[in-house]
């Protein structure tokens, strides 16, 4: 899976979230991407969120509607990604990852899984990364 | 205002052997899309830029280098929305089209619907003009063998079960989109 969300000039915020699906997965078998409050999220009074991982349990709690609702409720961006990851692992046990842009420009990221790569740019700073913890930073 | 853009090629347990394409990728993807804000383009149109970068990178598992299903074809699901007016469009089981999120961007801007799937999206990507592509130019060799690892991992379930006489589903999926 694949994923993008954005913050423009003018205050708008948009996501996208693309996949082919699981190896060998049934034929039919939709999983959480094209769901709107599953696989991503955004309005502009709020931010923007796109997410990855193991679909049906992705969709079992609608986890980009869930950290657009913590970020309502007025939680950082990596706050918000970090609650609803950690919700997931304890709710249905399964694992994932998010990428969340607040609309105020914050951005937050949190994945349960061994690894997500993502990449970030904001004042011609690009900051990347692969493993936990890990952030790496250029001047674009 | 900042513009700003993050993207992701997916959390799972990506193999050293795909590590540095996969990094690579997705600083490629950030910049497409960030060329596209500092040149005054929507949010919507920078993610539908930066994941279709992804989408035509076979490091990633999303338009080429998607992976198949259990009939051995590629199914392909997309979505893309916009945080004014709450405007959304996606595809699901979306099959010879390389860049799903394109098609999920026309359900978006010239329909009514949010969701189209199966052959009525296919359907609508003929309407709307947009080309289909063999499926063998979406599949990489790193899906064919994790397809046949899968399958045979499936066939050994099935066989344990046949052995012991019992009569249940056999898992046809494992791991994350």
């Amino acid at each position: 899976t694949v994923g993008a969300v954005a913050l423009d000039s003018k205050g708008n915020v948009a996501f996208a979230t693309s996949t082919g699906g699981i190896t060998a997965k049934r034929p039919g078998r939709v999983g959480d991407s094209p769901l709107i409050g599953s696989g991503g999220y955004c309005d502009n009074r709020v931010g923007a969120v796109s997410t990855t991982g193991h679909g049906e349990a992705i969709i079992k709690v609608c986890l980009a509607k869930h950290i657009m609702q913590y970020m309502e409720q007025g939680y950082t961006a990596q706050e918000a990604s970090d609650k609803a990851i950690q919700y997931m692992t304890d709710r249905v046990q399964s694992s994932g990852g998010v990428i969340t842009l607040k609309n105020n420009g914050e951005i937050g990221l949190s994945f349960s899984t061994e690894r997500m790569a993502w990449a970030s740019l904001q004042s011609n700073t690009l900051n990347y990364g692969l493993n936990p913890d890990e952030k790496c930073s250029e001047k674009f | 205002i900042t513009p700003t853009i993050l993207v992701h090629g997916g959390a799972w347990g990506i193999p050293d052997t795909l590590a540095e394409a996969s990094v690579e990728g997705v600083k490629a993807a950030v910049k497409v899309g960030y060329e596209v804000l500092v040149n005054g383009g929507s949010a919507v149109d920078a993610v539908e830029r930066a994941v279709r970068s992804l989408e035509d990178n076979p490091a990633f598992d999303a338009g080429h280098g998607s992976v198949l299903n259990s009939l051995k074809q590629v199914e392909m699901d997309a979505v893309i929305m916009e945080g004014d007016h709450l405007n959304a469009g996606a595809v699901a089981c979306v099959q010879n089209i390389a860049n799903p999120v394109s098609l999920a961007r026309l359900v978006m801007d010239k329909t009514d619907h949010v969701l189209l799937v199966g052959r009525g999206a296919n359907m609508f990507a003929t309407e709307m003009g947009v080309p289909s592509v063999p499926m063998e130019t979406l599949v990489t060799p790193n899906a064919v063998k994790e397809w046949e690892e899968m399958m045979a991992y499936n066939q050994t379930i099935r066989s344990c079960f046949k052995n012991r006489n019992i009569d249940e589903a056999v898992p046809v999926q494992t791991g994350h989109d």
